[in-house]
């Protein structure tokens, strides 16, 4: 049998040098920080980011995550939206963040 | 743009539903 390297885990972490973001994410995707997964911290946190009055829309998130497959990203919006975290305004493919901290 | 307020209302009841 092949030795597993002790990094098992189900998913490499991605170590993304470039993101200038403060909140760190633990690489780990069921270790949530505030209830939620990584990849829906990481969406909010762009629809956070964007400074446009009309929000961010959903093409930006897609340039923005795309080591991300697009199924996720659209789970993870679904999600938030769901949570109340983030809602579409002009239309459904743009979000804006409620959380106004 | 009724509808953002509307959309933004029901997010923020939803979040606040959450939080309770």
């Amino acid at each position: 049998s092949k030795p597993n390297n002790q990094l098992s885990a189900g998913r490499p972490s991605i170590s993304n040098p470039g993101m200038g973001e403060p909140g760190n994410f633990s690489g780990n995707n069921f270790m949530p920080a505030n209830g939620l997964t990584m990849v829906q911290n990481q969406v909010l946190n762009l629809i956070k980011a964007c400074p446009r009055p009309e929000g961010l829309n959903f093409q930006d998130l897609r340039n923005q995550l795309q080591h991300m497959p697009v199924a996720s990203i659209k789970q993870a919006v679904d999600f938030l939206c769901n949570e109340g975290h983030i809602y579409s305004t002009v239309d459904d493919d743009h979000f804006k963040s409620t959380d106004a901290e | 743009l009724v509808r953002i307020q509307r959309n933004k209302a029901a997010a923020l009841l939803r979040l606040a539903a959450r939080n309770v």
